[in-house]
């Protein structure tokens, strides 16, 4: 799940 | 705010397929629209909501307001409206309540009522414009039939796009399955037709109990977008009228 959030942030902040 | 819609039943089935993924969340009002945009508790999935003030008739918005609704509290009031009422949304500036009535356009019947607003600080969500390797258009309740039959076997997907077409597989306890959907047009009736498009083959996996849960959004359009790429979010968008949408991501489940 960690993996998955980082997947996001990293994609919301571009 | 003044934001009439014709039919209830589309603000009742947004708020249906967005209430068990997020609570409480800002409706930002400004003249091109509605806005919503939340994450779930989890922070691995995100809804993106946009109604057109187009899809409205008439909408008015004579200052940016964020209405804060808790979704529980919208579905209550929202139960009262029938599908075919005529919907208004109502907000003064600086609210404490939104206003909504529904009208019966076959009776002189109207209810009104106030949902009280809250205070929610919410970030601003900056969803980048994405080039997607693969883009999948199908029937929307193709795609709730695939997430429906294989969550019966396993927690997650694994979704496999190639020139060849698009695979769903999944390896549970009881076994295995998959099911695999190539391009396909239907003369008859295009809503039934497989629309790929590919600039490189993409495989990710996806958990079953968001994708079924997307799928509560079926009853809004014949048909869903997923659009992948190799670690970034999978894109599931349901386009409403007036280019009004609502739009899931979901981050891929990677190994180790």
């Amino acid at each position: 799940k960690i993996f998955q959030q980082q997947i996001f942030k990293f994609f919301l902040d571009g | 705010l003044e934001a009439r819609l014709e039919q209830a039943a589309m603000l009742k089935r947004v708020v249906d397929a967005i209430k068990d993924l997020v609570q409480d969340c800002n409706f930002d009002c400004n003249d091109s629209g509605i806005a919503l945009q939340a994450m779930d508790n989890s922070h691995v999935a995100l809804v993106s909501m946009m109604l057109k003030s187009e899809s409205f008739s008439p909408f008015r918005c004579d200052r940016n307001i964020a209405l804060g609704i808790n979704l529980t509290s919208l579905t209550k009031v929202l139960r009262a409206a029938q599908g075919d009422d005529i919907l208004t949304l109502k907000a003064e500036d600086a609210p404490d309540v939104v206003n909504l009535t529904f009208e019966s356009p076959e009776s002189d019947r109207l209810s009104e009522y106030d949902i009280k607003l809250m205070d929610i600080d919410q970030e601003h969500l900056g969803i980048p414009d994405t080039e997607y390797a693969a883009t999948i258009t199908l029937p929307s309740s193709e795609f709730s039939r695939i997430t429906r039959d294989l969550s019966a076997l396993s927690e997650s997907v694994a979704i496999e796009c190639t020139k060849e077409g698009v695979k769903f597989t999944c390896t549970g306890d009881i076994g295995n399955g998959s099911v695999s959907l190539r391009q396909h047009t239907n003369v008859e009736n295009d809503a039934k037709s497989v629309d790929i498009s590919l600039t490189e083959p993409v495989a990710l996996t996806f958990s079953l109990k968001y994708l079924v849960n997307f799928c509560k959004a079926a009853g809004l359009s014949d048909r869903v977008r997923l659009c992948l790429s190799n670690e970034v979010p999978l894109l599931v968008e349901y386009g409403l009228s007036n280019n009004s949408y609502l739009r899931f991501y979901l981050a891929p489940k990677i190994g180790d």
